[in-house]
């Protein structure tokens, strides 16, 4: 779930 | 990392600054909701629980700090030190249906059916019309401070800036996370009039008036 775009934005 | 990523981060931080520098300058925080300053308190602390327990990025790691913190701060400054300029009166938007709202959409949408991902659903969700109550009021005074429409302008276009970037990202990388894309879509619908009296108004050098 790490690699879900969101989790890399703010 | 892309250009409007970039520049919807920078335009975060710059509502931010702008908003200290209001309420510095004019010695006042009138104009300010201080409910949809609590939501994004609550919007971060429940985004960014990842910061107990990593990956830690360097660069989302100090923004995330800095949202967090300057959030805090923002309250403080309005409970305390510029408390008696607050509209209390007319700051009166039933947050709790913000909050209840978002909570059914996280426990109806999210990654996984666990504590932290139904929290970053949450905050997602609640990210979207945190900006409401400050609406309202500004609705309720029919008139802003310029300064003031600079920061709910500046706020606004940060999550404007991202439909651009999850594109992008949706091109160049095949990723796509429909919560997030989902959420800031209604965020920036939940702009749109404001945009347009903004554009129409402040841009053209006259003051923020709703007509009456």
């Amino acid at each position: 779930r790490q690699e879900a775009t969101g989790k890399d934005e703010l | 990392m892309n250009i409007f990523r970039l520049l919807g981060d920078l335009s975060h931080l710059a509502s931010i600054f702008i908003l200290l520098h209001k309420i510095r300058t004019t010695k006042s925080c009138a104009g300010i909701s201080f409910r949809s300053q609590a939501l994004y308190v609550l919007v971060y602390l429940t985004r960014y629980l990842d910061l107990l327990w990593g990956p830690w990025l360097l660069y989302n790691t100090v923004m995330k700090l800095f949202f967090i913190g300057s959030s805090v701060y923002v309250l403080y400054l309005m409970k305390f030190d510029y408390k008696p300029s607050h509209d209390m009166g007319l700051d009166n938007f039933k947050v709790e249906y913000l909050i209840g709202g978002s909570f059914v959409m996280a426990l109806l949408f999210n990654l996984a059916f666990t504590f932290d991902e139904v929290m970053w659903s949450f905050s997602l969700w609640l990210e979207s019309v945190a900006i409401l109550p400050q609406l309202f009021l500004l609705q309720r005074t029919g008139e802003a401070e310029t300064i003031t429409t600079h920061y709910i302008f500046a706020l606004g276009a940060y999550r404007a800036l991202y439909i651009p970037n999850w594109l992008y990202r949706w091109v160049m990388e095949g990723r796509v996370e429909f919560i997030a894309v989902f959420a800031g879509i209604i965020q920036t619908i939940v702009y749109a009039d404001f945009f347009y009296v903004y554009f129409t108004k402040v841009i053209q050098g006259q003051k923020f008036e709703l007509p009456a």
